[in-house]
């Protein structure tokens, strides 16, 4: 594992607990996408079924666990909680995300490594990945002002993105039958959804103020 | 080379 790939794994798993954080310490989930973690949700349990089937190393297996319990939790608080569920932006997050679901298994259907299950499954969960963050990306233009712990979240994933685009470039250079084109190419549309977003982060960091998008 | 279905990213 290069350097690249840990920092990736870091951020991300930063993120998901800066989420984690927020909903326990604000018992809110207000700016918060429930269409996106459901589509995260559903990424891990497709993608991480080879928990059952392939054992690459302990670290692996322990990060799948913790990202398959962590996304159902956020789910479970998010429509189940008592004080949470309250907050939650429902009218505002209205993106139909059925649609990328039924489109994300269309293309996999279609396009993956090998026409098995696992791999149609493992093909339609990076597609999906890869679109997952547009009801959150949606959301929190609708509601323009965005809050602290949210914009941080959104910055940490996006960061986790540009991490794994390094790692490829460095395992292309570094391994001699690195080809993982469906992952580099749906990791590159996913990381360019965020380009936006960043834009914005950095403004607002460099200017020192609230981060706001445009309506 | 990789085995196609073994991916040992996250």
């Amino acid at each position: 594992m290069n350097i690249f790939r840990f920092l990736g794994d870091m951020t991300h798993l930063i993120s998901i607990l800066i989420l984690l954080l927020k909903i326990y310490a604000t018992k809110s989930c207000s700016g918060i996408s429930l269409k996106t973690q459901e589509l995260y949700a559903l990424v891990f349990l497709a993608r991480y079924l080879d928990l059952f089937t392939d054992f690459i190393s302990v670290y692996n297996s322990v990060m799948k666990v913790v990202f398959i319990a962590s996304s159902l939790a956020i789910v479970w608080c998010m429509r189940r909680h008592r004080v949470v569920r309250r907050s939650y932006d429902k009218e505002l997050d209205t993106f139909r995300h059925y649609f990328l679901v039924a489109a994300c298994l269309a293309l996999a259907l279609l396009v993956q490594e090998k026409f098995t299950f696992l791999e149609v499954l493992w093909a339609f969960s990076i597609y999906l990945e890869a679109v997952a963050i547009l009801p959150q990306l949606v959301l929190l233009q609708r509601s323009g002002n965005v809050d602290n712990l949210t914009g941080q979240y959104v910055f940490f994933l996006g960061a986790y993105r540009a991490f794994y685009i390094l790692n490829w470039i460095y395992r292309y250079f570094t391994e001699t039958h690195f080809s993982r084109w469906i992952s580099c190419v749906s990791g590159l549309v996913q990381t360019a959804l965020y380009a936006d977003f960043f834009y914005y982060y950095f403004i607002s960091w460099k200017n020192n103020s609230k981060l706001q998008l445009p309506a | 080379g990789e085995a196609v279905g073994v991916h040992d990213e996250l």
